[in-house]
């Protein structure tokens, strides 16, 4: 499959919601969304990587707007865990890469990488799926991001929310 | 937006590549990405999560075809980074919940979560988009992941590879 890629979409108005120490047993990342979708929280990015010594950590972006419902809803149910902190970043920039058949080329990925790093703007997640590469970075360099990123693609301008 | 789930996917023929303690500066996650573009592998799910004290670590899935040229193509990267290690997983099953307008709805992962909690599967690693979330198991519980997939979202039979 050939990969196209379409665009580059940037959201300047996200923060990082990170989960550590989370226990890692069946149920915990239920639980956690299930309370964010009580208290209505809309998520964008969830990144969890395989966890270690029985615990595991767990971050998600939302929007701006969110933050404070979003870090009271985690609070309250890791205190019913008995472990695991949480914690809620400076504002970050959520930078993706759309496009199609994006998922079997590893050339997309370094691609977008590579542009970042020549221009020292440091990845803090990445998350992926067949049409899309999204990575969270400082919110200061959203625009340099931006900007490596459609030239590394040789795109038009971009969307910046 | 509405959010419509159109269907479960799973695929068992995935293995993990689990990279600790990567230096967490531009460029590391560039050049582990050109050395596997190098060495034509496909990758499938990529997650990485905020490092800590200088590290983080990135996990990316591949079919079990590409499983030892990626975990070579990895090593001879960070061999010259002087950090970090790789590790290739057991067998793990991809199980995917497609739909549209999922990016909002904390209530979509919390439903899918849920449905594996109660049966006891694990959840390993997580990554989400707004048309795809994807969460890695281990293989044994693939067909009991899809049914329970199934019926949470009152969907037809899935499609299991
Ligand atoms: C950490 C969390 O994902 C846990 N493994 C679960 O299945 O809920
Ligand atoms: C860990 C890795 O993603 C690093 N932060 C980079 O930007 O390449």
């Amino acid at each position: 499959e050939d990969v196209v890629v379409r665009g580059v979409a940037v959201d300047k108005n996200q923060v990082k919601v990170a989960i550590s120490d989370l226990p890692d047993q069946p149920g915990t990342a239920a639980r956690v969304f299930q309370n964010l979708a009580d208290a209505d929280v809309n998520v964008d990015m969830i990144v969890q990587n395989i966890g270690r010594g029985g615990v595991a950590n767990l971050t998600f972006t939302v929007s701006i707007d969110d933050a404070y419902r979003a870090e009271r809803a985690v609070g309250s149910v890791i205190e019913q865990f008995g472990s695991g902190t949480v914690s809620i970043s400076d504002r970050i920039a959520k930078v993706s890469v759309v496009g199609v058949g994006m998922r079997s080329h590893s050339g997309v990925a370094a691609s977008l990488f590579t542009a970042l790093a020549e221009t020292g703007i440091n990845i803090q997640l990445i998350s992926t799926s067949e049409i899309k590469i999204s990575v969270a970075i400082d919110v200061a360099r959203a625009d340099d991001a931006a900007r490596v990123a459609h030239d590394a693609f040789n795109l038009g301008a971009s969307e910046a929310t």
